[in-house]
């Protein structure tokens, strides 16, 4: 679901 | 990664560097929120944690360290070094009322019902609101050292370009997270009336000071 995407933000 | 997430972070990485600055050559952490230091510290760490678990870059884990070893330096700065020029009488906030209710919203509203992932969310949640013990220490004293505006400012840009840096996402990626989005509005609504006191008072060379 492309949900952990914002993961890769700090 | 996009120009606006890129200076949004460099922004943010400004902001932590400037207080760390202001304390260091002034030897006083006077007129600095432990409580909203301590916050933003919690919140570098609660997410975090996937440095252990999780590789994304190079860049991504190197600029992670960096925002915790700083946010813990600035709470020993302020709490052990220099703990003799910290206001505490002017920093009144109650942090629980914060945290408490951001940690059961945190298990309310998630992606996903586990450790990691609650944690992530709790320390979303708390970001927006961990400014509030600062700007109530300004809003108690009527004034706020020119350095420490500019610090405010820096923050304040590094939310405000993460917004442009969604939208962005939004039509190009076709991305969004809603959690991240709504509580990173919500941080950034916090900082409209102080970015006002900073272009009409600071920009003009007055040191920030509210009305009576």
């Amino acid at each position: 679901t492309g949900e952990t995407d914002s993961h890769d933000e700090l | 990664m996009n120009v606006f997430r890129l200076i949004g972070d460099l922004s943010h990485l400004l902001a932590i560097l400037i207080l760390l600055w202001k304390i260091w050559k002034t030897r006083s952490c006077s007129g600095i929120s432990g409580k909203s230091q301590f916050l933003f510290a919690l919140v570098f760490t609660t997410r975090y944690l996937d440095l252990f678990t999780n590789f994304i870059s190079p860049y991504n884990t190197f600029m992670k360290i960096v925002y915790i070893v700083c946010s813990c330096v600035t709470v020993y700065f302020i709490y052990v070094k220099f703990k003799a020029t910290y206001d505490s009488n002017h920093d009144t906030f109650r942090v629980e009322f914060l945290v408490v209710p951001v940690g059961g919203l945190a298990f309310l509203v998630n992606h996903d019902f586990t450790p990691l992932e609650i944690l992530w969310t709790f320390s979303i949640y708390l970001e927006s609101v961990a400014i509030l013990p600062q700007l109530f220490m300004i809003s108690k004293t009527g004034e706020a050292e020119t350095i420490t505006s500019h610090y405010l400012f820096a923050l304040g840009a590094y939310r405000a370009l993460y917004i442009v840096n969604w939208v962005y996402r939004y039509y190009f990626e076709g991305f969004f997270d809603l959690i991240a989005i709504v509580a990173g509005c919500v941080q950034t609504i916090l900082y409209c009336d102080f970015f006002y006191l900073y272009i009409t008072k600071v920009l003009q060379g007055k040191k920030l000071s509210l009305p009576a």
